[in-house]
């Protein structure tokens, strides 16, 4: 699964990945 | 918590214990914020529930492009309700082993 990373100026780091599969077949 | 379209989940087992724990943050309904949200996946950080205020994050989220910052306010807000209900649900462990 794609994961991109990002991470900000202050220092913290934001990994990017697939939305959790169960969270989608709610809708 | 109010549905504000921005979902925030734990993205690990809270223990009750570590001051930093992993949350995972991603848009379920892209109608309800005002600005145009790239990312279409999942953000997972880590938040000091100790230290850090949720609307200082949601403002770094905007400065690394994943939200507009009209929608600062909300995405703040979205973690503040998921560190409320983790600090609640620690509470109630405790009183509870008391």
């Amino acid at each position: 699964s794609a994961t991109a990373q990002v991470v900000h100026s202050a220092g913290r780091r934001f990994i990017v990945s697939p939305v959790p599969e169960a969270r989608l077949k709610e809708h | 918590a109010e549905d504000t379209g921005v979902r925030v989940e734990l993205a690990e087992e809270d223990d009750g214990k570590k001051a930093s724990i992993a949350l995972k943050l991603w848009v379920e309904d892209h109608k309800k914020l005002k600005g145009k949200y790239k990312e279409s996946g999942a953000i997972e950080f880590t938040f000091d529930l100790e230290k850090e205020v949720p609307e200082v994050v949601a403002q770094e989220m905007v400065e690394s492009g994943f939200f507009h910052e009209s929608d600062a306010k909300t995405v703040g807000k979205s973690i503040r309700d998921r560190v409320a209900l983790i600090k609640w649900r620690r509470e109630r462990t405790v009183s509870a082993a008391v």
